[in-house]
């Protein structure tokens, strides 16, 4: 699937709804305590990409693991952290993307590890 | 800009790199070229050097095509979704969906609706991000980072920020031509998707 430009690309190739994750668009809205067909496959989506650790069975149930994750993927992306799958974070989730993971060995390597912006640095003084 | 744990790089005996291209995906010269401009924006920041070499047992970085589940344990996930992977140092794999529209020719076309699908791919744009993670950088949550991990459709990324620079030569120190971020090195164009051009660092 090599083009020159993107005129050269077959309608027949462009279908801009057969995305991996274009299905999580029907999650839009949901929020801590609901159960969600399809909550299950967005976990997975967290795990994979290091936001949540556990790699079980997911349920369906919109549990604190998943709020938690969704917390950490808006800081990491700049996005409100309503711990809601609200529109910019469902936009923002089926962008195409790396599939390197954004949390390595539970420490994340965004905004998620770093010290809150203003938070005091150690000083110390030699004495 | 962040680093893998452990903040892996290549060896400082080991600055010149080769790269190599799996035989079987039978790459165009035009292809192989797109790759070459992608290494040459890291060199020009950092000390290293890219060379293209036949033999993809002994290169340091392979770089392959590859659909589905391709035995590293990240199977890929056709159209869209996941467009590549890279591996730390001193790994060198850099793996990319076969099943992507990518898209060589990174200039926009005249009426400016480059991209204007959901589904094309900007293949320089994922190089450029791919080889930082080859180098040792992991992902950044600066926006106009080439490290920032997801590419809209519909942009093309492919000038290194300050924040990418700046985690690169954390890792590698800087090369002696390169006077700053104004320096404008390699030529190249940014669009978002309705084709306004972004100015970035140039």
């Amino acid at each position: 699937h090599f083009f020159p430009n993107i005129s050269s690309i077959p309608p027949s190739l462009l279908k801009p709804n057969a995305t991996a994750w274009a299905a999580f668009q029907k999650l839009l809205g949901c929020h801590s305590g609901q159960k969600v067909d399809g909550l299950a496959k967005i976990k997975k989506y967290f795990h994979y990409f290091g936001y949540v650790n556990s790699s079980g069975n997911f349920t369906d149930d919109f549990d604190d693991i998943l709020e938690y994750a969704i917390k950490t993927y808006q800081q990491n992306f700049n996005l409100n952290t309503t711990g809601v799958l609200d529109g910019p974070t469902i936009q923002h989730i089926i962008k195409p993307r790396c599939g390197n993971a954004d949390i390595v060995n539970g420490t994340s390597t965004m905004n998620s590890g770093k010290p809150p912006a203003g938070t005091p640095t150690m000083h110390t003084v030699a004495h | 800009y962040s680093f893998f744990p452990g903040r892996p790089r290549w060896p400082a005996s080991k600055t010149d790199l080769t790269y190599a291209f799996l035989p079987a995906n039978s790459l165009t010269d035009t292809i192989k070229s797109v790759f070459s401009r992608a290494f040459d924006r890291w060199s020009e920041v950092t000390p290293l050097t890219f060379t293209e070499t036949a033999s993809f047992q002994s290169a340091d970085i392979k770089v392959g095509f590859f659909a589905g589940d391709h035995n590293d344990g990240e199977p890929f996930d056709g159209p869209m979704g996941t467009l590549a992977h890279a591996f730390s140092p001193p790994a060198g794999h850099f793996h990319l969906d076969g099943e992507e529209n990518w898209v060589i020719d990174g200039v926009p076309i005249d009426d400016g609706n480059f991209f204007s699908t959901l589904s094309a791919v900007d293949l320089e744009s994922v190089a450029v991000h791919e080889i930082g993670h080859l180098l040792g950088l992991g992902h950044s949550s600066v926006e106009d980072s080439i490290m920032y991990p997801t590419l809209g459709a519909g942009t093309r990324r492919v000038e290194l920020a300050n924040d990418d620079i700046q985690g690169v030569q954390e890792l590698y120190g800087s090369n002696p031509n390169f006077t700053g971020p104004s320096t404008t090195l390699t030529p190249s164009q940014e669009n978002d998707t309705n084709g306004t051009p972004k100015f970035g660092l140039s």
